[in-house]
């Protein structure tokens, strides 16, 4: 009985905030904060560069790795207005 | 700090905002005193001032939304995004959105201010006693009405303190049914409903008709959230049922099982695994002190700090004593300088009846015997906010320190004056906070702080306390009156009214009244109120709003320009 509880995730009809993975969350956070261009033409700016931006702007370690201080941050409540704006 | 590209910031300093609609979570006097303490946090730093519009468009607005509500920006249920705004300019530019789907509170958890009972309008304190037993939120136990209540202080059984709180029994807010409470049951599109709904509505609020059927009265109002209802899910506003079954385990409390991101909820019928319906579990919430601070920093002109302690910095974190961070500071100094001129402090009282002596006792003995600084050669059209206001022998007068204006009805005359005031009432002081004239004997009520004077002619009473007229003998002043006819007065004090009967010379029972709740859409605490040509005028700094005899506001504008038609 000592073993790991395993936790049973399920979908809550009407959950606006459905499960994520962390990868899904960085690139939804990144594009809506404005540290992706969706509209640059030149082509995708990497998702380390984009990181990085992120953690400089949110006075994180600039790691460019998202790492666990950077999940945690972009679960954070917060204002929607972005961060960078195009 | 940043600002927004090019600096964007407004054209003037005089900013102007108007809330358009209200959230269920907190009692509307608690979210207009957030709002414009959200303000002031701008405006104390800078030479900008703020004007609450009732009407019309304002620079700000200000409203309460959920998922997609009308720009193109949705939000995303309970948590995340808690609100966004607008940089300065015309249209939606300017304006500030709040996530309804949030917990809106003070921060701490709910804040629930209570209704009748006895405890005028008192917070509920919790945890509370009540017959030995404690309880951490309103309750209906002790009653057979269903309504629920608290304790304003920590024991009921000691204390006997208690008001009721916000259900969709006592009353409801917005809609038109002018805060009644709801009917259960009710009729809407031929179904019967026994509580709220969000039915016929695609914004997610709750609703319930305030007569017995809506498909025929058309009369509705919005549900205020109990505090012990769920938040978000699929049963938004329902209370938590425990026990209840999930995943064939038995909760008696909220748990986060099931969830990957650790948040509280409850099923809100016995069992889920059948009925699939929950809701999040009532938390601390989120300051809308704070955030609206942050938003309206936006509104003005600011983007996100990089700072973490910094007001804009675009995390939220809730703090107890709050004080704005010398980045924010410096970024709105940037775009509209410095506070100029000194902090505006209020008049001292000074006493009448006795000399100036140095004493830790306040006196309630105050009358408003010192002048502001106005050189009487300046006209009527050089004072932003007269003292009061009143028609009196079918002129307008206007009161200013010590001085007063007229101004014929038929204004072909303009305006009359400065007099002084003591050459037509020598036992008046010199500042005034309303007078009005009663139509059947002629006489003439001044008040002053908490004294009134009657004059019949050349002869006076008083100085009288306003204690004598039944009123609280906590008020400060009465600071507008409305003339109804047949030998009735309303008398108007900070965000409430009451009924005198000018013959007996006493307020009526089943006063006072909430301002708001019967005038609606004029300022709930306007620092003058009168009557003139048949219309109630409400006025706040330098803006009146003027509403006919069915209580509608038909016109909101300046006293200077369009009563006095200064040029």
């Amino acid at each position: 009985w000592c073993g790991p509880i395993k936790s049973v995730f399920v979908n809550f009809p009407g959950d606006q905030m459905r499960n994520m993975t962390d990868e899904e969350l960085a690139d939804t956070y990144l594009k809506r904060f404005g540290y992706i261009n969706t509209l640059e033409k030149s082509g995708l700016q990497s998702q380390s560069k984009a990181l990085m931006k992120m953690q400089k702007q949110l006075g994180l370690e600039e790691t460019g790795e998202l790492d666990q201080a950077t999940i945690n941050a972009m679960n954070q409540p917060r204002c929607g207005v972005p961060d960078v704006r195009s | 700090y940043q600002t927004f590209a090019g600096n964007l910031k407004w054209d003037h300093n005089d900013i102007t905002y108007r809330v358009l609609n209200y959230s269920p979570d907190m009692d509307e006097s608690l979210i207009d005193d957030a709002f414009a303490r959200a303000f002031k946090v701008w405006s104390d730093v800078t030479p900008l001032t703020f004007t609450r519009l009732y009407a019309g468009t304002a620079d700000i607005m200000i409203s309460f939304g959920k998922l997609d509500h009308g720009d193109p920006y949705p939000f995303d249920g309970k948590d995340g995004l808690l609100a966004h705004a607008y940089p300065p300019g015309e249209g939606i530019q300017g304006d500030a959105h709040f996530d309804d789907d949030e917990f809106w509170t003070l921060g701490n958890g709910a804040v629930i201010k209570t209704r009748y009972g006895n405890a005028d309008g008192a917070i509920c304190h919790f945890p509370f006693t009540f017959l030995g037993k404690s309880y951490s939120s309103c309750t209906t136990e002790g009653r057979e009405d269903g309504l629920p209540w608290c304790s304003t202080t920590a024991s009921f059984d000691e204390d006997k303190k208690f008001g009721f709180c916000p259900s969709e029994l006592l009353f409801t807010y917005g809609g038109n049914s002018n805060g009644r409470a709801c009917v259960f049951p009710f009729v809407f599109d031929g179904e019967t409903y026994n509580s709220c709904t969000t039915e016929g509505r695609n914004d997610g609020y709750r609703w319930c008709a305030t007569t017995s059927n809506f498909d025929t009265d058309k009369e509705y109002g919005f549900c205020p959230s109990r505090d012990t209802a769920v938040i978000g899910g699929n049963s938004e506003g329902e209370p938590c049922h425990f026990p209840f079954t999930f995943l064939d385990k038995t909760y008696t409390s909220c748990t986060s099982e099931g969830r990957g991101d650790g948040k509280l909820w409850c099923a809100t019928t016995s069992n889920y695994d059948k009925d699939q319906k929950w809701g999040f579990c009532p938390d601390r919430g989120y300051s809308l002190f704070l955030v609206a601070a942050h938003e309206f920093g936006h509104a003005l002109g600011l983007e996100h700090s990089s700072i973490q302690d910094a007001l804009m910095y675009p995390m939220y974190k809730y703090v107890k004593d709050f004080s704005l961070h010398s980045d924010d500071t410096a970024g709105i100094q940037f775009l509209y300088g410095p506070k100029t001129g000194p902090d505006p402090t209020p008049p001292q009282p000074k006493s009448t009846t006795s000399p100036p002596v140095t004493t830790t006792e306040p006196t309630r003995e105050t009358t408003e015997t010192t002048p502001h600084p106005v050189d009487p050669k300046d006209d009527a059209c050089q004072v932003d906010k007269f003292d009061a206001i009143a028609e009196i022998k079918g002129q307008l007068h206007l009161f200013k320190d010590g001085y007063y204006w007229t101004m014929s009805s038929q204004r072909k005359e303009g305006l009359n004056g400065p007099f002084p005031i003591k050459q037509s009432w020598p036992a008046l002081p010199a500042v005034l906070s309303t007078a009005f004239e009663d139509i059947l004997t002629k006489k003439i009520y001044f008040f002053s702080a908490n004294q009134f004077w009657v004059y019949t002619g050349d002869q006076v009473q008083g100085p009288r306390r306003i204690e004598k007229l039944g009123l609280p003998a906590s008020l400060e002043r009465v600071e507008g009156s409305l003339p109804r006819g047949k030998g009735k007065v309303l008398l108007f004090s900070e965000d409430k009214f009451w009924r005198l009967d000018v013959k007996t010379q006493a307020v009526d029972t089943g006063y006072p009244r909430y301002t708001d709740y019967v005038f609606g859409g004029v300022p709930n605490k306007p620092h003058d109120v009168f009557l003139y040509k048949g219309h109630y005028y409400f006025c706040q700094q330098s803006f009146y709003w003027r509403m006919n005899s069915k209580r509608q506001v038909d016109r909101v504008g300046y006293v200077k320009y369009d009563v006095l038609k200064c040029p």
